[in-house]
């Protein structure tokens, strides 16, 4: 799950719009960004169970609520200075049970 | 080698020769051990071989191979790739040149460290718990039933390490070794004439190279804990060699890393008083 690369786009889109100090800002503004920060939760795979994901999803719901923004309507278009890694398909994603176990072989 | 398995056993075995240490649906892991210098029938590992199973998805259909043999810890894979797959989903990465390597598997979240300490190996691995015994073999296959990391040691392979401390807890040291290797920085400071590290009173088999209180001292100094503290002085007691005093700590570090939780439970040394009482006189 590489949903911090979501919260460093939204960051990054704000200062590239000029809303990262303290507001208030421009509501349209904040609405774009935050609906690029949505579609990118949405479409980031391999985050089933994971907990900040969960936290993240409903932190930006409650912004875009503060704001009134639509789900639909302008976005940031991702900057091209910045190209994105690839996304790693979910099939190269582990999705079990996050319990690990250990082996080792040492000395003599 | 001392092993401590995927289900937290821990052992001290001769096991001499190749064995597998790991054969899953995913990845082989397979030892090498050689007779250590010393009166013991210790063996530590000289060889040792990571064989990633294909991934056609996330790295490629073919199999990668890792080898290390003594003095050679390379840090690419055999083919000389280092990244497998458009998503780095397989990586070698050499974290020390020579001494330290780890391969991430990451669509499995798979780690393995190997580290080259003198002429001997180390090995880690973590690995998800449902993973480790998954192997789709055909009925009756029990191609895993020798897996060191699943199954620990055969009991004639095991060398109780409690009894062999206990047995030599008074004995003088035997000198077989011109030298000890002095690689441990802290040696030096801790020899002192209260504590005899060589005597030359004999070569029997089975007598210590360097004296139990020793092999403690150096130990205790290196911040070492539980069985790795043992397993530090048995090594020590068998060949004098102050190198395994680092690979029982590098692997002390490892389970640190890898399984806190296991850290956490751990005593400050594994109990000899039963043997010590046993083979007190």
């Amino acid at each position: 799950c590489h949903v911090e690369r979501c919260s460093d786009e939204y960051e990054s889109a704000r200062q590239d719009l000029g809303i990262d100090g303290p507001g208030p800002h421009d509501n349209t503004l904040m609405c774009t960004v935050l609906r690029t920060y949505r579609h990118c939760m949405i479409t980031t795979p391999g985050c089933q169970g994971e907990i900040s994901y969960y936290s993240l999803r409903s932190i930006v719901r409650r912004l875009m609520d503060e704001h009134n923004c639509t789900t639909v309507g302008q976005t940031v278009e991702p900057s091209e200075t910045k190209p994105r890694p690839p996304m790693v398909p979910a099939i190269c994603l582990y999705k079990g049970k996050p319990v690990y176990r250990h082996c080792s072989l040492f000395g003599d | 080698p001392h092993i401590r398995t995927f289900y937290e056993e821990a052992q001290t075995c001769k096991v001499k020769g190749a064995w597998p240490l790991v054969n899953n649906d995913y990845l082989i892991v397979q030892v090498t051990n050689d007779p250590v210098e010393g009166n013991t029938d210790a063996t530590a590992t000289s060889k040792l071989t990571v064989i990633v199973k294909g991934n056609p998805e996330c790295t490629s259909a073919n199999f990668q191979t890792y080898q290390a043999q003594s003095n050679s810890l390379p840090g690419t894979f055999e083919n000389g790739h280092v990244t497998y797959g458009p998503y780095g989903s397989l990586e070698l990465i050499e974290v020390e040149p020579g001494r330290h390597v780890e391969i991430h598997i990451r669509y499995i979240e798979t780690v393995v460290i190997v580290r080259q300490i003198g002429r001997y190996f180390t090995f880690s691995i973590k690995m998800p718990e449902e993973l480790v015994n998954k192997t789709a073999g055909l009925p009756g296959d029990v191609s895993n039933d020798l897996d060191l990391c699943v199954r620990g040691c055969p009991l004639s392979e095991q060398i109780n390490y409690q009894e062999y401390l206990a047995k030599r807890r008074f004995a003088r040291p035997s000198q077989t070794r011109t030298s000890v290797s002095s690689s441990s920085s802290s040696s030096s400071s801790l020899s002192d004439s209260s504590d005899a590290k060589y005597s030359s009173d004999g070569n029997s088999p089975g007598e210590p190279l360097v004296s139990r209180a020793y092999a403690e001292k150096v130990c205790r100094a290196s911040k070492l804990v539980d069985f790795y503290f043992d397993s530090c002085v048995f090594d020590l007691m068998a060949t004098g060699d102050e190198n395994f005093t680092l690979s029982a700590l590098s692997s002390l570090q490892d389970v640190v890393k890898f399984h806190p939780s296991a850290a956490r439970t751990m005593d400050n040394r594994t109990t000899l008083d039963l043997y010590d009482k046993q083979y007190g006189n």
